[in-house]
């Protein structure tokens, strides 16, 4: 059977109630970069794992994001493949909304997209088979 | 609560022991690793046995290209189980981490082994195309587990962001090489290794001739794809489940005798031979004469001793060598008898180009590659080529028949790796 505890399997339904706050400002922006390594918490915020609790500031008072958090926005767009201007723009908060693993990315490890190993020469053929 | 002291967060003053460049952490010092899907975060979408299966999978996709062997375990202590893997909604199994519900974070991985899953993101077997393939983020979670950080390089598998997969989800060239350079490549020696020789009419009725390497090990064996380096997706398989009629195991030789006028395929074991059908994909139940087979190695092969180490058969001579021990015997398979002048030392017929570099004695198998037109002996984990004819047009002083220095077989054919016996037939 298909798993379910409560009597009425209520639990089976996909709890609609429970979807991720969509990333949609520079708060929470800077959460997310902080929260997969890519910059260090909002002041506030807490520590990178309880990022996602932290009490949510005077949103009146955002401004422009700091040179840190720009330059760690810059960096996000890059491996992202977008634009790299630092501001927090759609195709940027789109991107931080895509599914994603919770592990953080450490950024030295980006740095070696270049240098990865490349699939040595070999014939052309046809596409493998699948399994 | 100790087991969760630390996400795979390169937080401060951590630093990874040989941070290769691109590098990661070799996890686990022990060959095989046992898992399991813990009882209480089982997910509410997919049925258990689904679950399960899904998981092995993916544990034997990356046994499929190391050294590591995973073996389900469902009755050890729960604290020697070396991955956990559960599901759960929110706040789950004692995680500090809590989930966000569907979208962004749809699992992670804890340093020593545990992955959860947010079974609020709607995770799918790897038949369907929707949501968000169950394999594929496991095969990515496990990849961090065994020490594989986070990398933007397109195709890899360790990519932070889902990707939806076409139908062939593989790990790619540098997947293995990232995770073997964490825990090496795959050794070991083979019980026979031969290229199949199969013809083919193309769409104008020309005949093709191709060939598929393949290397035998115990009960199991792989198709080697050379244009790919490396072995076919999903291998190693049992040998009863490609080919049939011959033993389950433990073959010693393989010889193709191939000339205009004879197409004859042969297993040997102990004292014993088959011989093959490529058409019917089966070996033969009788001769021509209606005699049965398998038969006996001395009625078929006089003068060749057995069991035998192995054989090959060298088409330009049309000689079958026979190997066994230190001893090598000539067969010529015209006059059907071994040729006077044999047996002869292997070391004497096949000589070292480098004093000492030879393997002497015992060689698992003796394996001519269409693919480099030479002939190698195998023993363990080591290859000698022998000398042929390209190498005596560029070096006329080398001997014939020479055998250049040993090299690793697994720095030439690549990804030849086992897996746990309890996933081979999956």
């Amino acid at each position: 059977e298909t798993l379910f505890h409560s009597r009425d399997r209520s639990d089976l339904a996909p709890s609609l109630l429970r979807r991720a706050t969509p990333i949609a400002d520079l708060f929470a922006a800077q959460r997310f970069l902080s929260k997969y390594g890519w910059a260090d918490a909002p002041p506030g915020a807490g520590s990178a794992a309880t990022v996602s609790r932290g009490p949510r500031p005077d949103r009146s008072r955002e401004g422009p994001p700091g040179t840190a958090l720009a330059a760690a926005l810059r960096e996000f767009q890059k491996v992202n493949a977008l634009p790299a201007s630092g501001e927090l723009d759609a195709a940027t908060l789109a991107t931080m909304n895509r599914p994603r693993c919770g592990v953080p990315d450490p950024r030295s490890q980006l740095r070696a997209v270049s240098t990865a190993p490349r699939t040595p020469p070999s014939l052309l053929g046809r596409r493998p088979r699948t399994r | 609560p100790k087991r969760f002291l630390q996400i795979l967060l390169p937080g401060p003053g951590w630093q990874p022991k040989n941070p290769p460049q691109g590098g990661g952490t070799q996890a686990f010092a022990k060959k095989t690793l046992t898992w399991r899907l813990v009882g209480e975060g089982y997910s509410s979408q997919l049925s258990v046995e689904d679950q399960r299966y899904i998981f092995r999978l993916a544990f034997r996709m990356w046994s499929e290209v190391t050294p590591l062997d995973f073996r389900e375990d469902l009755t050890a202590p729960g604290a020697t189980i070396d991955i956990k893997l559960g599901f759960g909604r929110g706040r789950h199994l004692g995680c500090p981490r809590v989930f966000d519900g569907s979208g962004q974070e749809f699992a992670h991985a804890w340093r020593l082994g545990d992955i959860h899953f947010d079974d609020d993101e709607h995770f799918t077997p790897p038949t369907s195309d929707k949501g968000i393939s169950l394999l594929k983020v496991a095969v990515h979670e496990i990849g961090h587990v065994l020490g594989l950080p986070h990398t933007y390089r397109t195709g890899s598998i360790m990519q932070p962001n889902y990707i939806p997969q076409g139908p062939a989800l593989e790990l790619d060239w540098s997947d293995r090489k990232a995770i073997q350079k964490l825990y090496g490549s795959c050794e070991g020696s083979f019980d026979t290794a031969f290229d199949w020789i199969r013809t083919e009419r193309n769409r104008r009725g020309d005949v093709m001739v191709r060939f598929s390497t393949y290397f035998f090990r115990k009960s199991w064996y792989w198709l080697y794809e050379n244009r790919n380096n490396r072995t076919r997706y999903g291998d190693p398989i049992h040998i009863l489940t490609g080919w049939h009629g011959v033993p389950a195991q433990s073959l010693d030789a393989f010889v193709h005798i191939w000339t205009w006028t004879r197409d004859e395929r042969y297993f040997f074991k102990g004292n014993q031979y088959w011989r093959y059908d490529s058409d019917k994909d089966q070996a033969h139940a009788k001769d021509e004469q209606g005699k049965s087979y398998p038969k006996l190695i001395s009625e078929g092969f006089p003068g060749i001793p057995s069991p035998l180490d192995t054989a090959f058969y060298d088409r330009r001579k049309q000689l079958i060598y026979f190997f066994k021990g230190s001893f090598v015997f000539a067969f010529d398979v015209n006059r059907n008898q071994v040729l006077d002048s044999y047996p002869k030392k292997m070391a004497e017929v096949f000589p070292a180009i480098e004093p000492q570099n030879h393997p002497f004695r015992s060689i698992d198998s003796a394996y001519y590659s269409y693919a480099h037109k030479s002939v190698f002996f195998l023993k363990g984990s080591l290859y000698w080529k022998v000398v042929n004819d390209a190498d005596r047009q560029h070096q006329a002083w080398l001997p014939s028949n020479g055998l250049f220095p040993k090299q690793s077989i697994s720095g030439k054919w690549f990804d030849v790796c086992d897996v746990h016996a309890s996933t081979l037939n999956m």
